[in-house]
């Protein structure tokens, strides 16, 4: 694996693009956000305001972890509450022009990366299946 | 990130010890599994049988998904079905003493690996957050 090759990795190419991207919006409820998240398949998807830009990130374990009661899950609730009140507004986000290295780094902690464009744009999402496949093949070079 | 020492790597270091581990057991209910799920903050964990074998892994997709009505989540069937049904029984697994470039192959598509000893004694968990990171540590050298 010789470091110049791998650091030297465009991120673009790696991107998947906004149109592949299941997401959510803001004043979505809860359980429209939680059927999103069921019927995708995905643990966690991008929350989008109405001009397509990231507000945060949605997950099944934020949305079921803010209606786990005493005794159980207190599903009656999903539909009285927003995405807004229980997701993470502290996304990690990147820009197309960074580093892979920045990249790696930041995938350490999280399972995918929401990337912009210069203008601020979202363009997409890296994830760590997409960094651990690159590796992997630079390794067995 | 010189390959020889990446690919030298032991993964009995990387890997997180059985009793730092959330688990179910095959019998549990769903809404027990559920629960385990919720409170441990893990969208999948592995599950075991009654002598600590590694029978399966079950995540918060595969339980929603399991209830999931033409128009709702039915949550009132998660006390009448057990972790077994629903379980995914292809746990991707390794030895300890197999090489890193064997674990990070399959991380590519797996967030966590479950680790056997010799005799088949499941004894972690390998996550690609600890894959990662030690191929950051690499990359900065
Ligand atoms: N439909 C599918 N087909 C094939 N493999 C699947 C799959 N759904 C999940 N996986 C596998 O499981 C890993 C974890 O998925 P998870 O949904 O927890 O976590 C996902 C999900 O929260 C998010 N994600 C991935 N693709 C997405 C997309 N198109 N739209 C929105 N979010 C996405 O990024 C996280 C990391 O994704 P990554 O690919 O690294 O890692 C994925 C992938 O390896
Ligand atoms: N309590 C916590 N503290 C700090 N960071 C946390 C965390 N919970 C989750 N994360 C972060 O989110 C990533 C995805 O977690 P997830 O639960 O979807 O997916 C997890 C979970 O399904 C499983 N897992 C990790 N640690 C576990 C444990 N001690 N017991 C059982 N399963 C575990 O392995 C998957 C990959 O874990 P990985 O560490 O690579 O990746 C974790 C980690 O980077």
């Amino acid at each position: 694996l010789q470091t110049s090759t791998i650091v030297d990795q465009e991120i673009k190419e790696l991107v998947i693009p906004i149109d592949n991207v299941a997401h959510v919006q803001l004043g979505n409820s809860l359980e429209h956000a939680l059927l999103v998240l069921v019927k995708s398949g995905y643990s966690a998807v991008p929350v989008l305001d109405l001009s397509f830009k990231i507000k945060g990130l949605i997950s099944k374990t934020l949305i079921l972890d803010s209606i786990l009661g005493m005794e159980r899950i207190e599903y009656e609730k999903l539909a009285d509450h927003h995405v807004e009140e229980v997701m993470n507004s502290k996304v990690p986000r990147m820009k197309d022009t960074d580093t892979f290295t920045r990249a790696l780094e930041l995938s350490i902690n999280q399972p995918f990366l929401c990337i912009e464009n210069d203008e601020g744009i979202f363009i997409g999402i890296l994830t760590r299946r997409a960094i651990l496949a690159l590796v992997y093949r630079h390794v067995r070079k």
